[in-house]
């Protein structure tokens, strides 16, 4: 229905908002349906901003604030229909360390209510798991799962556990 | 809430792994090809996904474990996702809900609510509104898709929200 | 002409079996012609097998291994029919620090007779380039480039360069 | 041999900047956003990239700055490549070889070879059999697109290589 899907919007538009100015230190964002008199139909235009730059088309954005766009608009659509848990694979692979920073905090402040599974090769973002896994293959081809604290990461990312599972 | 993962035969994992998942935030490190993302697979295959590409796969049965280091191919997957449900978020009467799936070499698959045999369906009702895995699976090098999604496929994600 | 294309091709084939094992420390690789009566036409198949795993479908390759699987067909081609220059953005994002070893090393390697401009995020990367600019905004919006030393990076990759340009 | 890149109102580098390149490896850091891939995009453009697409413009007057910190949008964007020739690898008669690229506002666009107005099409000539960038240039997050590639747009990276 018209009416369900417009609230369900505006909800999503207000997070996303709040959720880019989080990711992104400032900066403005929208999301905007295309006709208002078809939004069932209608295409969902995505407008971003980063801090201190102009308004341009989304295709000129970098690598690392494409990231951060689409974690601020998957995050506020998730804020608006939360599940029980948010799986993240790699989502950090763009991210220089500054906004491996904002995008971590994001998450702690969203742990609080939400699990997440996040897989990550960066140092700085192990640092707020809450508990770290290992997964390793000692016999080649075949995956091991060993547990790994954060003191067991060394600062070129590799896993020398201290203790045996 | 999530509680466990266990993985016997599926993909990389030949052996029996288990996974326990607490609140927060559960991180999963290690060198690339050792099978993070082959966990990330399996969470998706037990909720109903019903794409091989989506496995990274040409068919289902590449979930499979298909031999390493000298062990054999696995006759069948099994994966079983293990939820707390103390706050009743799944329409279902008890406080642990275990939702498991295996295949066969032969194609053959099962689905298992709380050990009972199940259809696909029966998992998918499990899920409704509870926020779909349209969004809640942030899968590697695709983070970006939304943004770069054609008009129909981002709606379709917005409608799942609604 | 066919003679010529083959020709080629198996020259490519070569050093993509070569590559391929320098940037996997091992395993076997392979690009094959799949209809040798129409070699100007047919599609070409790639295959990979990491060290110590069965051979499967490309598809079901590790993020990092389709990186340096895809790095060693692309250095193949580029060994067979050199350009003066190569430019590399952000190739290693999806590698572990192992293997970003493995590849600067081969790097290193083509910088003989290539010249690399390479963009990077990751410290370890880095530390292979033989000069490194900065490309920061002082002024949101307008980019600005300085020198930066290698001992200017910090451990979590900031520049806070030493010496004004 | 490349020697220098210099960007003057192309995207984000309003001011006149030169870029010196020694043989071996150039690194290139800096923040998201700060303009790293935008020196690319410009070394694809001096070298004849006719897509606006592949400029990540919606049009190829995208490149052209248009504005920031109180800077007004630029009349034009230019950018420059300057090769040391003394191998003789390019077939110009000169040992450095300078090309330059430059877009107006309305569109209008002019290609020059050591300062000389020249075509489209004398920028590729320049380049035939030392090697594309169809190969040469690895687009951030693009270096999987080889192993994705439809059979046919394999087929034409090696038959460039041919
Ligand atoms: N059916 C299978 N049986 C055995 N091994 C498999 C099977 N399917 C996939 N694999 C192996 O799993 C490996 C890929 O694992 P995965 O994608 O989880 O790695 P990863 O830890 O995510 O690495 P990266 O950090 O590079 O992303 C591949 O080497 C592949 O050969
Ligand atoms: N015509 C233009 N005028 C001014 N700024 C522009 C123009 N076109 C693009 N930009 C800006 O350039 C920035 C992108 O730069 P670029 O892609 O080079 O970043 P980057 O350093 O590669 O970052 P990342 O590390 O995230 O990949 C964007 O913020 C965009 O707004
Ligand atoms: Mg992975
Ligand atoms: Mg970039």
């Amino acid at each position: 229905s018209q009416r369900l899907f417009r609230e369900s919007f505006a909800t999503i538009q207000t997070h996303f908002k709040e959720m880019f100015r989080k990711l992104f230190g400032g900066g403005e964002s929208d999301i905007i349906l295309e006709d208002h008199a078809d939004v069932l139909d209608c295409a969902i235009d995505i407008v971003a901003r980063p801090p201190g730059k102009e308004l341009r088309s989304l295709s000129l954005l970098s690598g690392g604030e494409k990231t951060l766009t689409a974690v601020a608009l998957v995050m506020a659509i998730f804020k608006s229909n939360p599940s029980p848990f948010c799986v993240l694979d790699e989502v950090d692979a763009a991210l220089d360390d500054a906004n491996i920073e904002r995008y971590t905090s994001l998450l702690t402040e969203f742990a609080e209510t939400t699990q997440f599974i996040m897989i990550t090769h960066r140092k700085r973002t192990m640092t707020v798991a809450d508990v770290i896994y290992g997964v390793t293959m000692e016999q080649p081809g075949v995956s091991k799962r060993i547990s790994v604290r954060f003191e067991d990461v060394s600062e070129d990312g590799e896993i020398t556990p201290t203790s045996p599972d | 809430m999530l509680q466990s993962l266990d993985l016997f035969g599926f993909k990389s994992f030949v052996d029996r792994t288990r996974f326990d998942f607490d609140p927060g935030i559960t991180g999963i490190v290690g060198p690339n090809g050792s099978g993070k993302s082959n966990v990330v697979d399996a969470i998706k295959w037990i909720l109903g996904d019903q794409s091989p590409k989506s496995m990274r796969g040409k068919e289902m049965t590449d979930v499979i474990f298909n031999g390493a280091s000298g062990r054999k191919s696995s006759g069948f997957a099994e994966a079983t996702l293990t939820f707390n449900n103390e706050n009743q978020l799944l329409p279902i009467e008890s406080s642990v809900v275990q939702i498991g799936r295996r295949i066969w070499q032969n194609g053959d698959s099962e689905y298992l609510i709380n050990g009972t045999t199940s259809r696909l369906k029966d998992i998918r009702n499990l899920f409704l509104g509870t926020g779909s895995s349209a969004y809640s699976i942030i899968e590697q090098g695709r983070v970006g898709a939304i943004l770069q999604a054609n008009p129909s496929t981002r709606r379709t994600v917005f409608e799942e929200a609604a």
